[in-house]
């Protein structure tokens, strides 16, 4: 008697709820429930301390994908495509990655490859402008693929570290536009061999379940390598990422924590499990 | 026409002679999950299954009563979908699009939070005013933004609409002084487009609380991304409580996010969902008709 086999009700009603409103998903929370469950003693069944603590773990663990950690200088320049839907974040994300490498002694080159939307391109020349880097930009309207073209190549001629492309935003729906990101990767591929080396998709953090949507599709594009979270300063708790890294394996590279150029933060998994479940 | 999840609720009561407390029960448990796949909000759904049940219930202690006697000839599967609808279609509540027009100016005021499509859908309403025979002009309020004003523009010029903005001011000043100059233009429209914010921003709130009581806007329009998910109500409860809002939008529905939201908002702050964001292109804009959302949120 006290040993109880099971989480109890009113106890599994709270995580559930906790993990429902952080937008972890039905499939995702089941998985974490019963991984909670499996590691838990008979004792400790029913002490919430430990099964929240249990929770928290088994968090941290589905974020830990064994990717290998960041190396900027394995390829020169090395070449990062960002990808992601409308209004995820990837323009303002490049300019805060502008000024962050920069300030490690990167030489950087951004290529404006959203000739699409209105002012994108000025938007990003403002960004250029506060990291003290140049862009590489076309005309309206042209071939996104032909700009990013022209700055892979000036990056390799003029010894520069780091070229970060910016692509317009694209419901991954839309099965012409993901052609057309498929398109920019292999041209990269023909400017430097083995361009792009990184293809980081921007998720913005208050998206629910159709960001698994996005990773996936994205993926089958263009090779996605790894993941840009954004606007955790908000509310919305990003939970969907948890499901995307057990069963994508894709690592979260950063985190973007606000509008300004220094509100950009690699990723911490743990800080990350903690906010979530708070 | 009958959306995926409520055919496998068809599937399960297929043979089924009659409603019974376990196949309500089963059926449930796959809606509440269509529902959360959904995006429709956590506790929006558990009132939704809660009544579902209650009504669907009801409806089996009547039929072994005896009461009812006639209602066994409709299948199982199609009364309780019958009660599943129904509810559906009270909560996106009743029909009520368009705008508040007045009788001199009128103002529309777009809020919410970053990239959710302000800037684009202020656009499109500016396009739909002009095809209705109206003379709108924009404002360009968003001075934080890198090229905010120029992405603003750029749409206005694509429409033959004034877009108005002064340098050096603020937000509230922009707007209240943009009325005047509507006036002095014979523009009957005015729409301000606002930077994005969160509703936790004390001083951006604060920015939009004074943008609205200088110029007392018809209409207070909040944005809304598709793919938003539990964060949604707490977002539009927040902005109506410290703003009031009249009505929302919701864009980027061609893409596959389900837009479980909608009902959650409408659910949450009674407010009516107005227009519906179907692209990037200026003519993307629809009037809300419940039924296509409905049968897309029940998957
Ligand atoms: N609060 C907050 N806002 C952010 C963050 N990252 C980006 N934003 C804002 O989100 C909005 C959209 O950002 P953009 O950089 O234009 O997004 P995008 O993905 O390039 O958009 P498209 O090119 O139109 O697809 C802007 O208002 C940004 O300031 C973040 O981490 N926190
Ligand atoms: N596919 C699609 N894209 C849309 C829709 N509405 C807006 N967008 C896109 O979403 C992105 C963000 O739109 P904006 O109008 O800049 O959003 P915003 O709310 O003004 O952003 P901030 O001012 O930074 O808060 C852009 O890439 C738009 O083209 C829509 O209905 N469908
Ligand atoms: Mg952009
Ligand atoms: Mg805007």
């Amino acid at each position: 008697f006290g040993q109880a086999k099971t989480i109890d009700d009113d106890l599994l009603g709270d995580l559930e709820e906790a993990l429902f409103t952080a937008d972890i998903g039905v499939r995702t929370s089941q998985k974490l429930v019963d991984m909670v469950h499996d590691s838990l003693g008979k004792k400790d069944m029913d002490r919430p301390d430990k099964v929240w603590a249990a929770l928290k773990d088994q968090i941290r663990a589905l974020l830990d994908v064994g990717a290998p950690p960041l190396d900027l200088d394995r390829a020169k320049p090395l070449v990062i495509m960002v990808v992601g839907v409308n209004g995820a974040g990837k323009t303002t994300s490049i300019g805060k990655l502008a000024k962050r490498y920069t300030e490690a002694g990167k030489k950087v080159l951004l290529a404006a490859g959203d000739t699409f939307r209105a002012a994108a391109v000025e938007q990003l020349e403002v960004w250029a402008d506060r990291a003290g880097v140049p862009v590489v930009k076309g005309s309206s309207g042209q071939d996104p693929s032909s700009v990013i073209f022209e700055a892979i190549e000036r990056a390799e001629r003029e010894g520069y570290d780091v070229c970060i492309a910016d692509t317009a935003g694209r419901l991954q729906a839309k099965v012409e536009l993901m052609d057309e990101l498929a398109k920019v990767h292999r041209v990269s591929g023909k400017a430097l061999a083995g361009a792009p080396h990184e293809v980081w998709l921007v998720l913005d953090s208050t998206n629910g379940q159709n960001a698994i949507s996005q990773a996936k599709v994205f993926t089958e594009a263009v090779a996605v390598t790894g993941l840009v979270l954004t606007k955790l300063d908000g509310t919305a708790k990003g939970g969907v990422i948890i499901g995307i890294s057990d069963e994508m394996r894709l690592p979260v590279r950063y985190i973007g924590i606000g509008e300004k150029v220094e509100d950009l933060r690699a990723f911490d998994a743990d800080a990350f499990a903690e906010a979530l479940l708070a | 026409t009958i959306s995926k999840g409520f055919r496998t609720v068809k599937h399960r009561f297929q043979g089924k002679r009659e409603l019974t407390e376990d196949n309500i029960t089963e059926a449930l448990r796959d809606i509440r999950i269509s529902l959360l796949e959904a995006d429709v909000d956590f506790k929006v759904v558990r009132g939704f299954i809660g009544r579902v049940k209650e009504k669907a219930l009801g409806e089996v202690v009547q039929i072994s009563a005896g009461h009812g006697a006639d209602r066994q000839e409709v299948k199982p599967g199609d009364h309780f979908i019958k009660i599943c609808q129904d509810e559906l279609e009270a909560l996106m509540g009743p029909v009520d699009t368009g705008l508040n027009f007045s009788a001199g100016i009128t103002t529309v005021m777009m809020i919410g939070l970053q990239g959710a499509g302000k800037t684009t859908t202020t656009g499109k309403l500016a396009q739909w005013l002009t095809d209705q025979g109206r003379r709108p002009m924009l404002v360009a309020a968003d001075i934080y933004r890198p090229a905010a004003i120029q992405q603003l523009r750029v749409l206005g010029e694509r429409l033959d609409v004034p877009v108005y903005h002064e340098e050096g001011k603020q937000p509230p000043e922009i707007c209240k002084n943009a009325l005047g100059y509507a006036k002095s233009r014979g523009r009957d429209v005015v729409l301000f487009d606002t930077a994005g914010r969160l509703a936790i921003d004390e001083q951006l709130m604060g920015e939009l609380g004074e943008i609205k009581r200088l110029t007392k806007p018809d209409n207070v329009m909040l944005v809304v991304d598709a793919m938003i998910g539990q964060d949604a109500v707490r977002t539009a409860a927040s902005f109506d409580e410290r703003i009031g809002i009249d009505g929302f939008i919701m864009t980027k529905l061609d893409g596959d996010a389900r837009g479980g939201a909608a009902l959650s908002i409408k659910a949450v702050t009674g407010k009516p969902i107005k227009f519906l964001g179907m692209g990037e292109t200026l003519d993307a804009l629809e009037e809300f008709r419940p039924e296509g959302l409905a049968s897309r949120i029940m998957g």
